[in-house]
């Protein structure tokens, strides 16, 4: 059941994706 | 009726779910997203925003009773009319059903194809390989699914083709070229009817569907 | 009252939300997880599994009456009742905020830190240190806000307690150790009431938080 987990899309990354859009659309909005 | 304000930054395909379900329910929304009403860094920095939204995310949403709302798909739910959250217990399940499918199998690939096209983040071929593949088969499902439907719950628009709609939205404006998108035609003349909908075009304007595929801006 | 089969494998902390729902609501259902009912990587691929099922994905669940849904989020709010629903617009929305909050800033950062102390991922240092990072920010957020409050939304346990209770769960049995959770009083209490629930007890068990941070299993 453990291994199974892995089957699941998880999004690892989403942190770094939210900080690199966070930083873009503040830049852009100066 | 809800009435309130929704806190965001322009272009903010989140922020679009709450606004565009306004326009179908008749919630009175007013956007603040550009400075002096609200600026993204500085405003939702403050101690007045960081004491309603302490985690300083926006889309963000104050009710003008004071009832405060973050997370995009909370904001547009609670903006909805019953008719679009789905008008029996199957459908408003299959609304959010569809909700999560956009969040979990749209999102992270339409992200990482098209990040790099705006400049958000460093082109990786394999990452953009990769989440070509994810979007493939998440395209491939919802054509599938639209193949006898108009729309994805019901003989309507619902919150679910709002939120997927708009999680597909830079896609469609950034890499989904013709020959990419002409192998999902379902999901192509479902997107197209969303977008010309009234509401939707209040809201997103006039949604042009790229040409070519937007490669990285370096 | 919904009554049918939710699809899943053994241990899927997602699969928990919906069985936990369940017991609270009194829908009745059974859960395919081991042989014969369901295997895992087999019984998901047949072309009975994927009529009903189309990307193959469990947690899955089929009433009795024919209706299917997919995602976790979904099949939980179909088997709830009104009151773990919210039962006022406000905390309705409330309770989807929660939800997706526990997918957003949970779940990939809980999972970034326990999969590989499961031996199911590779272990990364600097991903594990970022995870840890992560998931500091979304209990400091999650501490404040039962500051003053038992549960997550209004007096009793709702939908947003459930969701948010199972994305931790592997979290606070694998590595939230005593050390790091004592910065987060009011999640542990929280955590803690909402496991010794007789319906979380029932699909749960007995849930023992970890004495010592695990590492990663080589």
């Amino acid at each position: 059941g453990i291994q199974c987990l892995t089957q699941d899309s998880i999004w690892f990354d989403k942190p770094r994706y939210d900080e690199a859009e966070r930083r873009f659309y503040e830049g852009m909005n100066g | 009726m809800a009435a309130g304000t929704l806190y965001t930054y322009p272009e903010n395909w989140r922020a679009f779910k709450a606004q565009i379900a306004a326009q179908y329910s008749g919630a009175k929304l007013k956007v603040a997203s550009t400075p002096p009403a609200f600026s993204f860094g500085q405003t939702n920095r403050t101690p007045a925003f960081l004491s309603n939204f302490p985690t300083g995310k926006v889309p963000a949403y104050q009710g003008d009773d004071g009832f405060c709302l973050t997370e995009s798909n909370a904001i547009a739910y609670y903006l909805c009319s019953d008719a679009l959250r789905g008008t029996s217990p199957q459908a408003s399940a299959q609304v959010l059903q569809w909700v999560s499918f956009a969040d979990a199998d749209i999102v992270p690939s339409a992200s990482a194809w098209v990040f790099p096209t705006l400049g958000i983040m460093q082109f990786n071929k394999q990452a953009t390989e990769q989440a070509k593949e994810e979007m493939k088969r998440a395209l491939a499902y919802l054509n599938q699914h639209l193949n006898t439907r108009t729309f994805l719950v019901g003989e309507r628009v619902s919150l679910a083709d709002i939120t997927v709609a708009c999680s597909l939205l830079w896609a469609y404006k950034q890499v989904l070229e013709p020959a990419f998108r002409q192998a999902y035609p379902n999901v192509n003349r479902w997107f197209v009817t969303c977008i010309n909908q009234p509401q939707f075009k209040t809201v997103l304007g006039e949604v042009k569907l790229c040409e070519k595929m937007a490669q990285f801006d370096a």
